[in-house]
């Protein structure tokens, strides 16, 4: 069956936000997104530190305002940590 | 800072230009580069001399996708650029990505404006989050020749290497905070129901719907507006607003900058003894259009397109104690004029001063 076109956003958000994290904000790799309690805490608590850094409304969510920042062109080095 | 503060341990560095993008002369590369350097030389005793034919400090490159640096780049967009922070080897290299449409204007992506928050990060800076620094992590684009370097990156690159050795120590500008009781403004105007407060090269925006200020750059929406806008004014009926700056005005259609402009602010009948607006706005009911200069203001009729007659008056004889005025707005059949951090609301139609608040109380603070 074709897929829903929401459902397809939902993944293509999810991807957007994952490698956004993982690029910028140490999300580990291997966060076991399917082990529901602690993937998707280290993935809440990295989009909060986003958020958190860009002045947004700390949410955990990945709302409009959010993508909008993570859409946007930027320098390939996280922002934490360190870059070697 | 970055991560256990990696700095050079000398204050001399070399750089090397190791290949060049296509899309742009080599001289314009070359420039680019220079000029970002000098951002950072400018305000600290780091030193930055070119090399040829040998392993430099900073290492310049442009890179394509995966360029074994286990950080491959991404295509158009998205990562611009990335460089690593001090040390031997491929620290302090900078590499930015091909396939990016460099450009040395406002196009694309403006190569000096991104080498100069690159540099940042080869010499121990890592990203900030004050939208107004240059080590802000997203690009925004400033015209290069009104570049100056934000106080937050002036802060930090000196916390690592020290002052610059000049007798007057250089200080940047500062990302206003819309709660800061300090703040004052330049110009303000009306934009189809929003209210659109300008300072220095920011643009604080506020919606009636919205709780929060948003703080962007003026160049974000109209990069061929300059900074330091010093009037602006809606006229609702056609749709228009007016912002000035020096002797010139430009126009809004909507929100797109309409051909043919700047023009002179003489076209709308200014003598030549006027070189500037300080504020101004449009009553839409009368069609009047006021303009504030020092301690006198001209009218205009948006009907006839022309000054009217026995201009200019003082101020003070017909809006009262309310001094020089940095920018005015009209909403809702009252005017506001702001003075430094005070604001006066006066009521058009009983001709007087009804109120005074503080310039930033439209922020819900």
């Amino acid at each position: 069956f074709p897929v829903a076109p929401e459902t397809e956003d939902e993944g293509k958000t999810l991807q957007l936000v994952e490698s956004y994290l993982r690029n910028f904000y140490d999300l580990q790799r291997d966060h076991h997104p399917h082990l529901r309690s602690t993937g998707e805490n280290q993935l809440v608590e990295k989009l909060k530190e986003m958020q958190a850094f860009f002045g947004l409304k700390v949410t955990g969510k990945p709302d409009l305002e959010t993508l909008g920042m993570m859409k946007k062109p930027r320098c390939g080095v996280p922002d934490i940590g360190q870059y070697v | 800072f970055t991560a256990g503060n990696p700095k050079w341990k000398k204050n001399n560095l070399t750089y090397r230009i190791l290949n060049y993008t296509p899309k742009m002369r080599q001289a314009d590369v070359d420039e680019a580069i220079q000029k970002a350097l000098r951002v950072w030389s400018n305000v600290t005793p780091l030193t930055f001399q070119k090399v040829e034919d040998k392993e430099a400090d900073i290492m310049i490159s442009f890179a394509y996708r995966d360029h074994r640096d286990n950080s491959p780049f991404d295509g158009p967009n998205g990562q611009l650029a990335h460089a690593f922070q001090p040390g031997e080897g491929i620290g302090g290299d900078v590499h930015l990505d091909e396939e990016e449409a460099w450009t040395k204007d406002g196009r694309g992506y403006n190569l000096f404006i991104v080498i100069a928050h690159e540099l940042g990060h080869s010499l121990g800076l890592s990203h900030s989050s004050d939208p107004g620094a240059l080590m802000y992590p997203a690009y925004s684009y400033t015209d290069p020749s009104e570049f100056l370097l934000p106080q937050d990156d002036i802060d930090g690159i000196q916390a690592i290497y020290g002052q610059s050795d000049a007798a007057v120590q250089p200080t940047g500008p500062v990302t206003p905070q819309a709660c800061d009781p300090n703040l004052t403004f330049d110009a303000i105007t009306t934009l189809r129901g929003e209210i659109m407060f300008f300072k220095g090269r920011y643009m604080l925006r506020k919606h009636p719907e919205r709780a929060e200020t948003e703080l962007n750059f003026i160049s974000l929406f109209w990069p061929n507006l300059p900074s330091g806008i010093q009037a602006a004014y809606e006229n609702v009926e056609r749709d228009e607003v007016l912002l000035f700056k020096e002797g010139k005005y430009w126009l809004l259609r909507g929100y797109d900058i309409a051909p043919g402009y700047p023009k002179p602010i003489y076209r709308l009948g200014f003598p030549k003894t006027v070189k500037r607006v300080n504020a101004a706005y449009s009553d839409e009911t009368t069609g009047k259009t006021y303009f504030f200069i020092a301690d006198r203001y001209w009218r205009y009729d948006e009907n006839k397109r022309s000054m009217d007659h026995g201009y200019p008056r003082k101020i003070a004889s017909d809006f009262g104690k309310i001094g020089r005025v940095d920018a005015a707005f009209q909403k809702d059949g009252y005017v506001y004029f702001f003075h430094g951090t005070t604001q006066f609301q006066f009521d058009p139609r009983a001709k007087r001063i009804v109120r005074q608040m503080k310039s930033i109380s439209w922020f819900n603070c």
